[in-house]
């Protein structure tokens, strides 16, 4: 496996996104793993909209609750359920979950499919560092002392066996001092820690991790086909075909 | 510990915080009520950053206004409990010589 990885500097990030007073690291961190993995699988980078999931993932059979709570496994049944998430443009974020559920036409908007999703095995860091080899995870830790932090590798003191809040790992890495670190995108606005991010302490004694970053994580996936309708990458394939129709015709 | 700073430095401190982080408290006493928990959270702070050799630093984010408590209770809503029992996927599955 690489020694670092770092998928903001592969444009597979979006920038550093701010929940408010809402509860939404859920929708947050469900979103973050879906955009990388939409921009892996398709090349292209698109902000998607965590107040869709807010507003409309609740009730029925889901076990997500607006800026209540929730947790990102649940968001990915939601959006391959809606068979698409759409674009933080069409339906932005509001910080709050008061407003109904917007029926967007999801035929004539641009939106983001997922296929399926599963969890990386459970209580294992060298699994978790092989799955962010490969795409943005999203992860559960257990966040109360990162309140006040600033920057450095964090290494607690913390629960390591539960976690109370959903964020995206895009990376790892070493200091020079050695220290090993998860790189973990928050969603508490990029004034917050290194500008939105913490280095989390990687390779912690216990195999939840420290923090309990690798207890349960959990990532969305996409065939290479899966594009979103009226997608740019769609528009240029259908240009493609039609300008090769215009060329025979001719 | 005691922040070594003087009570009207922190103010100052605090007053700056304040313009930076936009906060306005409508609620009679609560601006007081505030100030305190920042204090508090400024000692948490200059004690941790006191200690050499720390792997990191804390900081007055935009939550040093905020008890534990709090913090909690309004930014920390991720639950651990799923509607539906996890499938663990074998493909990232570290195994030796990984490449």
């Amino acid at each position: 496996l690489p020694d670092e990885v770092d998928w903001r500097e592969k444009g597979a990030v979006v920038p550093v996104k701010d929940q408010g007073d809402c509860g939404g690291c859920w929708a947050f961190a469900a979103v973050g793993a879906v955009e990388g993995l939409n921009k892996i699988k398709t090349g292209e980078l698109v902000s998607l909209s965590e107040q869709e999931l807010l507003d409309c993932d609740r009730g029925g059979n889901s076990g997500n609750f607006g800026c209540l709570g929730g947790n990102a496994a649940d968001a990915f049944e939601f959006i391959i359920e809606n068979s698409g998430i759409v674009t933080d443009k069409v339906y932005p974020y509001t910080e709050n979950d008061t407003a109904a559920c917007k029926a967007i036409e999801m035929v004539t908007t641009r939106y983001v499919t997922i296929d399926s999703y599963e969890d990386a095995p459970h209580n294992d860091e060298m699994s978790l560092k092989k799955a962010v080899a490969h795409q943005p995870i999203s992860v559960m830790v257990e966040a109360e002392n990162m309140k006040l932090y600033k920057s450095g590798v964090f290494t607690g003191p913390c629960d390591h066996w539960y976690g109370n809040h959903n964020v995206v790992v895009v990376g790892y890495g070493t200091t020079e001092r050695g220290e090993d670190y998860w790189i973990i995108r928050n969603s508490w606005g990029a004034n917050w820690g290194e500008s939105g991010y913490i280095k989390l302490q990687r390779n912690f004694h216990n195999s939840t991790g420290n923090c309990g970053v690798a207890i349960r994580p959990v990532y969305p996936l996409k065939s290479n086909s899966a594009f979103g309708l009226l997608s740019p990458s769609m528009f240029k394939l259908g240009a493609l075909i039609i300008f090769q129709l215009i060329g025979w015709a001719l | 510990k005691e922040t070594k700073r003087s009570e009207a430095e922190v103010q100052r401190m605090y007053e700056r915080w304040l313009v930076e982080n936009r906060k306005n408290y409508n609620a009679l006493g609560e601006k007081e009520r505030r100030f305190n928990i920042f204090k508090d959270n400024l000692k948490l702070i200059e004690a941790h950053n006191s200690v050499p050799e720390r792997t990191y630093e804390l900081g007055l984010t935009r939550f040093a206004d905020l008890t534990d408590d709090e913090f909690r209770a309004i930014h920390l809503r991720g639950k651990m409990v799923r509607t539906s029992d996890p499938v663990i996927g074998d493909r990232y599955l570290y195994k030796e010589g990984d490449v």
